[in-house]
């Protein structure tokens, strides 16, 4: 199923900045902390 | 006083923007040292070697890295045609772009830590075009270029440096 | 008469600001522009690589994939359930195969 912002986070290969895996990094570890 | 109020918010707005495009050009830089740098130590290298590395031992960029403890299972699922892939964790990971790894093999020398020794500095400098250089210096001294931004004309730069 | 000085005080500044907005735009395409001919230059692809041994020295101990992937190719992540350690990452690619490594220093 496609994601939202509110179900996921997107990165595309060649197309979206780093800035988008260190949110999807800290999503993660947030996940994991709670 | 409504107007001025506003134009107050607008020139936020416009500092705000312009601290945003600094940053972004900061990492253009320094992706670009890093980029260099990895093709100059490959280069020695395989002088040194007299040959090229291993088949199978090295990583072609542009990649991804995903990392997480070695005690995680991953379940991995593939299309028959490695169009799609569906990966299972039951751990955290973390993931991270080429450019994040050369930082980290220490490609760009430091500088986005603002330490890089003087030697690195030289070469580092010697890696960006002349207009640049002044910049990679204040970054090794730790000076970000958010609050000071370039102030040489775009009409300065030369495009032939990439080239040679 | 104070205010209208400002205002034009204010409008004076965001022109300046605006045309250095614009300047930092040209540089940052300038900037984007010369990593694009660097990294598209024959000599330089074929140099642009970094070893194993760089790789596990980076993430000490950890298990590590590589993904290389045509451009465009969108990596997914779900937001995880509270409660659940479950994470996933979908890849998809709609131009060519994904290449998967499993780097792992043992």
């Amino acid at each position: 199923a496609s994601l939202t912002p509110k179900t996921g986070l997107l990165y595309k290969f060649n197309g979206s900045p780093s800035k988008s895996l260190k949110e999807i990094n800290n999503m993660i570890k947030e996940g994991g902390q709670k | 006083a409504q107007e001025c109020q506003n134009l107050e918010i607008e020139k936020q707005r416009c500092i705000e923007q312009i601290k945003q495009k600094r940053a972004q050009l900061q990492e253009l830089l320094l992706q670009q040292i890093a980029f260099k740098n990895l093709v100059q130590r490959n280069q020695q290298n395989e002088q040194q070697h007299q040959s090229p590395p291993v088949l199978n031992s090295t990583i072609q960029l542009p990649f991804l890295i995903i990392n997480t403890s070695k005690r995680t299972m991953i379940d991995c699922s593939i299309s028959p045609d490695k169009f799609e892939y569906v990966f299972n964790f039951d751990n955290t990971f973390e993931i991270h772009d080429d450019t994040e790894v050369l930082k980290r093999m220490g490609m760009s020398f430091g500088l986005e830590a603002g330490k890089c020794s003087a030697e690195d500095l030289r070469t580092a400098k010697s890696l960006v075009p002349k207009a640049f250089e002044s910049f990679v210096t204040d970054m090794s001294a730790g000076i970000s270029w958010v609050n000071k931004g370039p102030v040489f004309s775009s009409t300065q730069v030369d495009l032939s440096f990439d080239i040679a | 008469k104070e205010i209208v000085d400002r205002l034009r005080y204010l409008e004076a500044e965001i022109e300046d600001l605006e045309l250095k907005e614009k300047e930092l735009d040209q540089q940052k395409l300038w900037l984007q522009q010369s990593i694009k001919n660097v990294k598209e230059d024959s000599t330089n692809k074929s140099f642009s690589y970094i070893t194993h041994e760089d790789i596990c020295d980076c993430f000490n101990g950890d298990t590590l994939l590589a993904i290389q992937a045509p451009s465009g190719t969108q990596l997914e992540v779900p937001v995880p359930h509270l409660g659940q350690k479950k994470y996933q990452i979908n890849l998809n690619s709609h131009s060519g195969p994904i290449h998967v490594l499993l780097i792992n220093k043992e």
